[in-house]
């Protein structure tokens, strides 16, 4: 299965 | 007091047709510097990065940082009584509770102005780390749309190949599947036909076209977009704007489960 990533999953909060 | 004036007011009419698909509402940082704005879509998929610098206005005046929050979709409202050949001027006291935009036609025979609510958004800024990518694709950004759209057709989502020779985006669905192969060509008579690639090694990577075809709502910005791809990490597409900025958006990759 294919899913879609979060971008919140690769860039941390600032 | 914080006032920005564009006599190619078009531009800001363009910038904000090219965000407000994906995002409802967000916060115009308004610095010395210029005007920046971070966001993510509802779903937390994408994130749109804009900057436009204050040099590129033609008047620009920020005694102080100020954060408009604004509903983006009534923005695009009041853009939209501007006419393309206006100068538009943004204004805002500090600490108000309200932005102004002034149009005024070439011949300053029309003067409109349009005041809006402000909103108190709370919103979460994202760090992005920077990022050596593996291949950066430089191509004429209508090329870009017309291969989205094309390939929407066939399937929910495109893989984009790119090895030093040329870029490849595929679809596949119920249908059948569908290619688009572009061959490197930087020899080309107009710069902007150009597609260049900077490889440090092929990558192969998918992604959602809906969101791909969102960005390309930026397509009247610039000549040229810049695709930044590295596996596993999300996908760049810059759009620069002259003299002025740029508008990115960036897009998580789908991944297996």
């Amino acid at each position: 299965m294919v899913g879609q990533g979060k971008i919140s999953e690769f860039f941390i909060r600032a | 007091m914080f006032e920005a004036r564009l006599v190619q007011g078009a531009l800001l009419k363009k910038v904000l047709e090219s965000i407000k698909d994906l995002l409802n509402e967000a916060t115009w940082e308004c610095a010395a510097t210029g005007i920046s704005l971070q966001a993510m879509d509802s779903s937390h998929v994408s994130l749109v990065a804009l900057n436009l610098r204050s040099d590129g206005f033609d008047k620009y005046r920020c005694d102080r940082n100020v954060s408009l929050g604004m509903n983006l979709t009534n923005m695009a409202k009041i853009m939209k009584c501007a006419s393309n050949d206006d100068v538009i001027t943004i204004k805002a006291q500090d600490d108000a509770d309200t932005v102004t935009f002034v149009f005024e036609t070439p011949n300053q025979e029309k003067i409109s102005d349009y005041e809006m609510k402000l909103m108190n958004l709370d919103t979460e800024h994202l760090g992005i780390p920077d990022t050596d990518y593996s291949c950066i694709v430089k191509m004429p950004s209508v090329e870009f749309q017309r291969i989205c759209r094309d390939l929407s057709q066939i399937g929910d989502s495109v893989v984009i190949s790119c090895t030093k020779e040329g870029v490849k985006f595929s679809a596949a669905g119920d249908l059948g599947t569908g290619n688009v192969k572009l061959a490197q060509n930087a020899n080309v008579d107009k710069e902007e036909e150009a597609v260049v690639i900077e490889m440090q090694e092929p990558v192969s990577l998918t992604f959602a076209c809906r969101y791909l075809n969102s960005f390309t709502k930026a397509t009247p910005l610039a000549p040229q977009v810049q695709l930044s791809m590295s596996s596993d990490v999300p996908l760049v597409v810059e759009y620069k704007l002259e003299d002025m900025g740029y508008v990115r958006y960036y897009l998580a990759p789908k991944i297996e489960d």
